[in-house]
């Protein structure tokens, strides 16, 4: 199975003073940012299978479970782009966000993700109603997306989301949350914008 | 519309109406209340032909600092909500930041994307942000040692020899992991950052960051490569953006270092989020 073993080895090379410095040429930079990258994604195997044996209660038996739930990250959630949270919700599929605290203190904070359609409600693991809130993707996010995520992933262009859907999240130390993203009769509640103008670069 | 007051929490921030720069900081639970500016400049890099000593990965010679006025016709887009209230701001053609004031938080968040920066013009630039207040620092200022203690710096002096200062710029910058702040009597500035920063306090009452630098020549100190990183779409090639963070919160004098230690872990190890999805209400 994965391990972490590619991302022990990416994480040592980056020891080097060139690597903290930023004082290598950029063929190597670009070397130490794919076994990073190597890493990460093997590590993310790790990380989903672990929480596939939480969720499904296999720690209890100690077998693996048959029916494994297969949990994905967003490494690039900061330029918006996160293909799991593109789920079409009005297909009766609802999207199921795990968060993780690797803190040893119980902590809260504002989780963001990219979504299609403003209808939607987020509901904690006991299905009450979370507060949230949608804000639009402004252009400049959504040039960087389609630039970065094509020049990274070579993947095709495919229209960026409309808006960040934030919500409260908290989580136990080193503990976990569950969150379910489904879709609703109402829009969720929108943020009021407001523009104010230059007056002198406006004559 | 003198002012637009921002934030659904304890922490406001007040922009002026007719500049669209901010211009104050609150703090209601901790009745702080401090003029602060933010702004962003950057300096040209030396590009060696007065003495061979060009400006490169290793070398931080800046050659003149250039502010960056937004000339833009819309000076903010404030969006506000339940959770959080942000202020938009496209400062030029490449940077554009938003500030975010959350309604659990007692701090401000600042996300700064900046790039491709342009060389058309042949010059390499350092772009900073400078943070400025009222704080009578007296050239004190610290930052953390690699993400650990935080160390005072003293502008144009070391301890342990006597400095003759050549670079009042550069010879006044350290590396920022976690964070840096100043002080007075009666009110402490801290901000901390999510990536590996320069920084330093140029200017009694002044912090600056280091968010990004490109530059037209090798330094000559064994890179052998000018620092210009590229982004590649097949084989269009541009100049690098970066996106980033960093979070701004004022105290009253020595309470600001619980923050500093609890929320800089906080960035540093944020929540792990994982995806699935589920069918109707099958889920647990």
């Amino acid at each position: 199975g994965a391990t972490t073993d590619s991302l022990a080895d990416a994480l040592a090379l980056a020891q080097h003073h060139d690597a903290i410095s930023g004082t290598s040429k950029q063929h190597v930079a670009s070397d130490y940012a794919k076994r990073l990258s190597i890493g990460y994604k093997e590590a993310e195997e790790v990380v989903s299978a672990s929480f596939a044996c939480i969720a499904e209660s296999c720690l209890k038996t100690g077998r693996p479970n048959p029916v494994v739930t297969k949990f994905q990250q967003c490494p690039l959630l900061n330029i918006s782009y996160c293909p799991p949270s593109e789920v079409d919700l009005s297909t009766r599929k609802n999207l199921v966000v795990v968060v993780y605290n690797p803190l040893g203190w119980k902590r809260e904070d504002v989780i963001r993700i990219p979504v299609y359609n403003e209808k939607v409600t987020v509901k904690d693991s006991e299905g009450k109603e979370v507060e949230s809130q949608l804000l639009p993707i402004q252009d400049a996010y959504k040039t960087l997306r389609n630039y970065y995520s094509v020049a990274y992933l070579g993947k095709s262009k495919k229209e960026a989301p409309n808006y960040w859907l934030a919500f409260s999240a908290s989580a136990p130390p080193l503990g976990y949350n569950t969150y379910i993203i489904s879709s609703a009769k109402q829009s969720a509640v929108s943020s009021e914008i407001k523009s104010f103008y230059n007056s002198e670069t406006a004559k | 519309n003198d002012k637009i007051e921002v934030g659904p929490g304890n922490v406001k921030l007040v922009y002026s109406g007719n500049e669209g720069n901010l211009i104050q900081y609150i703090n209601s639970r901790s009745k702080v209340e401090q003029s602060v500016e933010q702004s962003y400049s950057y300096y040209y890099s030396d590009n060696g032909s007065a003495d061979l000593q060009a400006s490169g990965a290793y070398i931080f010679r800046p050659n003149g600092s250039h502010p960056i006025d937004p000339q833009q016709q819309v000076l903010l887009n404030v969006l506000r909500g339940p959770l959080v209230d942000e202020v938009h701001q496209r400062i030029n053609s490449w940077i554009y930041q938003v500030t975010r004031l959350y309604k659990g938080k007692d701090h401000a968040e600042f996300e700064f994307t900046i790039g491709p920066i342009p060389m058309d013009d042949g010059i390499g630039k350092e772009v900073v942000t400078q943070i400025k207040a009222t704080i009578q620092n007296k050239k004190k200022f610290y930052t953390d040692s690699s993400g650990r203690d935080f160390i005072e710096r003293i502008r144009d002096y070391r301890k342990d020899w006597k400095l003759e200062v050549n670079q009042p710029i550069a010879g006044n910058y350290y590396p920022i992991n976690l964070g840096i702040y100043m002080k007075d009597n009666d009110t402490e500035l801290s901000v901390l950052v999510d990536r590996s920063v320069g920084g330093s306090s140029i200017k009694d009452g002044e912090l600056e960051l280091m968010l990004h630098r490109r530059l037209h020549e090798d330094d000559s100190r064994g890179v052998a490569e000018a620092l210009n990183e590229t982004v590649c779409v097949f084989d269009e090639c541009t100049g690098l953006t970066v996106l980033g963070k960093y979070y701004l919160r004022i105290d009253p004098s020595g309470e600001g270092a619980k923050w500093r230690r609890s929320y800089g872990q906080e960035i540093y190890s944020p929540f792990l989020l994982a995806f699935t999805e589920q069918d109707g209400d099958n889920w647990a």
